[in-house]
């Protein structure tokens, strides 16, 4: 069956787009079928893909007009406001997707940063929330919130809910890193995966280039590790 | 005259909160009076500074609330919808800020982000925004559609708009940086400031202890171009 995870956290800066750009490359090379959605109107994942935003003929906003909830002549940016004023508004997504669901093992979602209608669609459409949290105090500050807010959309729309969180840009240089991730390993547990993406410059500096990181530079630390969170959510959630 | 600064940049993790926490503090440390407003729903402000979300009585929503525009039973979170359908809804910052806004030599306004409506009120109510952009290459891609809608809003509230790019979270030992560095100069030639700040992990550690960053490690290499971009501001904008 397909696997639907969603990568959110409204805290920004916190590697979303990174780590969904590289899981759907990394689950490809191990040859699955995967559907990336770009649901950020900043359009980071379509132009770490070596995309043109402007060129574009369709955006995942069509697919979302599609379900004849909303006018169609808008961009995703406008998507926020006119959605927030239709009944069933946080169920446009998974309605979409149910369409193309079939075609695919796994769709990763990757969301802007906020707790707008487009993060809550991800968050409604998923099977699994993935929550980059960079290893640094404000962006573990906010997690609470965050969770107490997915938990009550996901009751509202009358949905299973699990979720992972995932540390990234782990300097390990500093001891502020490893302090924000014992911090959250006592307060979150399980929830927090046992991989860790380090900060590596390799990885930055592949979105310029319109390539994945892993594929840009496949030796460097965070390539490694993306690599193997793959293969662990394969052998977890995914494998069901 | 009072001046007011807003610090926006849809682009997530680019510096918004630490620079505004900081040239806030470092005005206030030569002796100006200074206001300085949270309007995002985060609150990494409000925590940078050591204050507690849970335990605020009144926040900005309340102010924005009495222009009797908006009810005031939400939290900032809820007004990005509730402001989205109120007539003149860009005007009721400027609205808020007008009858305080005598009382301070300057007013400083972390945004969240994104291009809501919040940060549009922070556009409209603002003589100067500062887009702090990280030395990265997704966060330079999207400028020039940040910087587009800015202007879009600035002249739909028929007001003057003055912007300063600043160059955030550089890093010194790799190539990156100073790519990006040079390829924004070249863009967008004297709207960038010539100051700019450079990744110091004394800087990330200072919202954990509730103190900024130009107090808590005054001698980093951060704090001192901090220190130096105020002084800056002062004999240019600040001065007339
Ligand atoms: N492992 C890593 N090592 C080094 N740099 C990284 C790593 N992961 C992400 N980055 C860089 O850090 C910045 C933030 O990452 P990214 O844009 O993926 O975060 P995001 O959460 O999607 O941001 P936004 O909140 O704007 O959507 C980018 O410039 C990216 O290239
Ligand atoms: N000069 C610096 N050196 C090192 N770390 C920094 C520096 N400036 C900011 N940081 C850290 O980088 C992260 C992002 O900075 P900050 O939260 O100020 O960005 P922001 O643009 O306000 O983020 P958001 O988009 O979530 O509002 C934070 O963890 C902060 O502590
Ligand atoms: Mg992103
Ligand atoms: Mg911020």
């Amino acid at each position: 069956p397909t696997m639907i995870l969603s990568f959110a956290n409204n805290k920004g800066g916190t590697g979303k787009t990174t780590t969904a750009v590289n899981l759907a490359t990394a689950l490809a090379q191990l040859g699955r079928k995967v559907l990336l959605v770009d649901l950020d109107p900043q359009g980071s994942t379509t132009v770490s893909l070596g995309f043109q935003k402007s060129k574009l003929l369709y955006t995942v906003y069509d697919a979302l007009a599609q379900s004849k909830r909303i006018a169609s002549n808008l961009d995703l940016a406008g998507a926020e406001v006119e959605l927030s004023s239709i009944p069933g508004r946080e169920f446009v997504l998974r309605e979409a997707l149910a369409v193309a669901r079939h075609k695919y093992d796994a769709i990763l979602i990757d969301c802007p940063p906020n707790i707008g209608i487009l993060t809550v669609n991800a968050i409604v459409a998923c099977d699994l929330m993935i929550v980059p949290v960079q290893s640094e105090f404000l962006s573990m500050d906010g997690l609470p919130t965050l969770l107490k807010f997915m938990r009550i959309v996901k009751s509202r729309a009358k949905t299973d809910f699990d979720y992972r969180i995932l540390l990234t840009l782990f300097d390990k240089r500093t001891g502020l890193s490893k302090k924000v991730v014992q911090q959250l390993r006592t307060s979150f547990g399980d929830h927090i995966l046992k991989i860790v993406i380090p900060r590596s410059i390799r990885m930055a500096e592949a979105p310029s280039k319109g390539i994945p990181g892993i594929i840009y530079s496949p030796r460097n630390s965070a390539s490694e590790e993306y690599r193997r969170l793959t293969k662990e959510l394969l052998e977890g959630s995914l494998a069901d």
